[in-house]
């Protein structure tokens, strides 16, 4: 199963995940 | 100077005859290996794969005894890693068949939620790929993209709207960015979801499709994965504008269940046509707030 997100968000949103790393629920993923 | 130009024509003549069988080689061999690939994506599609799911989750919706719950379960742990220290229940026992098992709850406090960052993992699982959307495309994983407009779906208004104009008409500023985030869970991780942030559900859409595997390995492979499976896609609104939170169902995986919408019914419907959805407007938008438990997938 997948979760897809998809959001609008200022150009300064910075992602703080990387390409295949894995995450838990209520991890941090990005921010304005 | 004669004898050079011929040495030079000849050795030429050589490179030609050895170039042309080269180059029609190799692309009878990629041409080859591209109908090979559709092949195999055509005969996997072709697969009962629903009709399969719908059977297994009626096979785990069935009472184990008991003294069979800790050995099925516990190779199911073993088989897929699943850490049974962090379920609210441990004792195999309790759970009454796999399904059950599967949409195990965790315990309180395992997961803090971030309080620093706007936005936090929905999910267990693994990040496919994230970033920016571009040109009304998304990435399924890098390199191989899916159109917005095909897995958001569109309205009979949008319809002629080309992809790039879609993705620019969802923006509430159009200074803003469109961004996305795929988070792939694997078959021994939580499959409860919550909410990545604060934000009203306004709108669900919902996508009778096909169980196909969301494995990376079979999203690398077939392009427009997840327009192709069953999916429900909430669309609202939250701080900066638009936001949308899909679930996609695959391969014995089809059944999703979204604790606001008790109407939601998914993997019901055999046969659909392609690109059909339902559609299920929230006449009072729902307040979510952020690691709020949102969601289950389900065995079926």
């Amino acid at each position: 199963s997948t979760i897809v997100l998809v959001f609008e968000a200022p150009l300064n949103f910075d992602f703080k995940i990387t390409n295949n790393q894995k995450v838990k629920y209520g991890e941090p993923m990005g921010t304005v | 100077v004669k004898t050079k130009t011929e040495a030079v024509r000849k050795s030429r003549r050589r490179y030609v005859w050895f170039i042309i069988p080269l180059g029609f080689g190799s692309g009878l061999y990629f041409y080859n290996k591209v109908a090979d690939v559709e092949r195999k994506v055509t005969l996997y599609r072709k697969m009962p794969l629903k009709a399969i799911s719908r059977l297994w989750g009626k096979v785990n919706q069935m009472d184990l005894p008991v003294f069979l719950r800790k050995p099925l379960i516990g190779l199911y742990i073993w088989m897929f890693g699943c850490k049974i220290d962090e379920a609210e229940i441990e004792d195999l026992q309790h759970y009454k068949n796999l399904g059950e098992f599967f949409r195990r709850e965790l315990k309180p406090n395992v997961r803090p939620i971030d309080l620093d960052h706007q936005v936090t993992s929905p999910a267990d699982g693994k990040v496919l790929h994230y970033g920016e959307v571009t040109s009304g495309y998304l990435e399924q994983v890098k390199g191989v993209t899916y159109s917005l407009k095909g897995f958001l779906g569109t309205t009979p208004e949008m319809a002629a709207v080309d992809d790039d104009n879609f993705q620019r008409n969802l923006l509430r500023n159009p200074e803003n960015a469109l961004y996305h985030c795929v988070i792939y869970l694997a078959p021994g991780d939580y499959h409860r979801f919550h909410s990545p942030t604060d934000w009203l559900i306004k709108h669900r859409r919902h996508f009778p499709g096909e169980l196909l595997s969301v494995n990376p390995g079979v999203a690398r492979w077939i392009e427009g994965l997840f327009n192709f499976n069953e999916r429900v896609v909430y669309t609202g609104e939250w701080e900066h504008g638009f936001f949308s939170m899909t679930a996609v169902g695959a391969t014995n995986v089809g059944s999703i269940k979204i604790y606001c919408d008790e109407a939601l019914s998914t993997n019901m419907v055999k046969k659909h046509p392609a690109g059909s959805f339902l559609d299920e407007e929230f006449k009072i938008a729902v307040p979510i707030m952020k690691g709020q438990m949102l969601g289950e997938f389900n065995l079926g």
